[in-house]
């Protein structure tokens, strides 16, 4: 029986097999749009995958968006899935989504901890981490947004492998981070970073593992307003934005201060809904709401990127 | 499986970075087995803390003692993990 994409339902939470069954779906229903690219593996051997948007060209400059760094964060994963295939469903359709992808390419990877996911399913409902093992611990895992080579080691993230933020033995040790590192630096054309966590209601920029402000703050800055006014306009969710370090916290480590320091101006970090009464636990309800309000500040910032080339 | 029953989530608020920095050392204590799911970032901020059942007595205590204000934000975890478990369910069938 030929699947179809159109069965699988975006308003509920899914295992990882079932969002890998759904993406072979969605590159059979675009095939000249959509195609899956492995990366790399995780630590416990799953394969790291990547839904590449393309129209043609060579290389062209790009657009990294990912999901479920965090596995418990599982609204961040369901909302990957509904925006890959917003991106599939719009191309030709909402005029911005056509001339991002007539120009650029945008590649997303909606489960970029599986072994966490697995687990979440599994085991424990609230892990975070990777699942590598820790020479001379008990404790099991790397918090993969403190792995990064970006103030790697310093003050906001934790030397002790049973904390929830770890950073781990060595920049890069995880898979999960080396697969991106590699990915983004070979192809080297990347433009924009999105990396998309949940909860909290922001919509971040870089430094987190400094308070000095980046030099592209003022722009970075002026996108967030726009982004943020963008997404609290349809449901009226209220978001703050801001650098990483003076609107939450230090954070060391961290993605998008790694690919800011990459030379990728345009890296954002989201932190998604809840309102505060369900953490991770979000109802499979709030799925599509979240998903629509986050695509509606996706779209700014790529729209953004495809205006301002650098 | 690791399961979260009589587990709570506080929404705790700091007043004041003294208050802060002694959310920050909770994360440190691994005989507690906390779980910030909202680290504290300022003043006035909320933070979430997934506190074991076991644990729940003694960092209550810490929090009143010191005179930092929290509400219980999730009572009973384990009952909306079980939720969760049945809404993925019916999908699938």
């Amino acid at each position: 029986t030929k699947r179809s994409g159109s069965t699988f339902n975006f308003a509920s939470y899914h295992t990882i097999d079932e969002i890998y069954d759904w993406m072979d779906t969605l590159v059979a229903d675009h095939p000249d749009l959509v195609s899956k690219l492995q990366i790399g593996q995780s630590y416990e051997n799953r394969s790291l995958y990547v839904l590449k948007f393309s129209t043609g060209g060579s290389n062209r400059s790009a657009i990294w968006l990912d999901t479920g760094i965090h596995s418990r964060e599982w609204i961040t994963q369901a909302t990957g899935a509904w925006t890959a295939n917003k991106i599939a469903e719009e191309y030709g359709q909402d005029p911005s989504v056509t001339a991002v992808l007539d120009s650029m390419d945008i590649f997303l990877e909606i489960i970029a901890n599986p072994d966490g996911f697995a687990y979440t399913h599994s085991s424990n409902r609230m892990w975070r981490k990777t699942r590598s093992r820790n020479s001379g611990s008990l404790c099991v895992g790397v918090d993969p947004n403190r792995n990064w080579n970006a103030g790697f080691g310093v003050a906001g993230a934790s030397r002790n492998p049973c904390s929830e933020t770890y950073h781990g033995p060595y920049a890069n040790s995880e898979p999960e981070v080396k697969a991106i590192v590699d990915f983004v630096n070979n192809h080297g054309n990347i433009k924009a970073f999105i990396s998309i966590h949940s909860y909290s209601q922001l919509l971040l920029y870089p430094y987190g593992y400094t308070r000095t402000p980046a030099p592209d703050q003022r722009e970075l800055h002026e996108i967030s307003k726009k982004a943020v006014a963008a997404l609290s306009s349809l449901y009226g969710t209220s978001y703050q934005y801001g650098s990483i370090y003076t609107t939450i916290y230090q954070a060391s480590g961290s993605s998008v201060d790694w690919s800011y320091n990459q030379g990728i101006k345009y890296s954002f970090t989201f932190e998604l809904r809840d309102t505060g009464r369900y953490g991770f636990l979000l109802p499979a309800s709030q799925i599509i709401p979240t998903a629509q309000e986050t695509w509606l500040a996706l779209k700014v910032i790529m729209q953004h990127t495809l205006n301002h080339p650098y | 499986e690791q399961l979260f029953v009589g587990d709570q989530v506080l929404r705790i608020t700091a007043s004041n970075e003294e208050q802060i920095a002694l959310l920050r050392a909770l994360d440190e204590q691994t005989e507690l087995q906390v779980d910030f799911w909202r680290h504290p970032a300022s003043p006035g901020h909320p933070a979430d803390l997934r506190v074991p059942f076991p644990s729940l007595q003694a960092v209550k205590t810490l929090l009143e003692s010191n005179g930092i204000s929290y509400s219980i934000m999730i009572q009973d975890l384990q009952k909306l993990v079980d939720e969760e478990k049945k809404a993925m369910a019916k999908p699938s069938k």
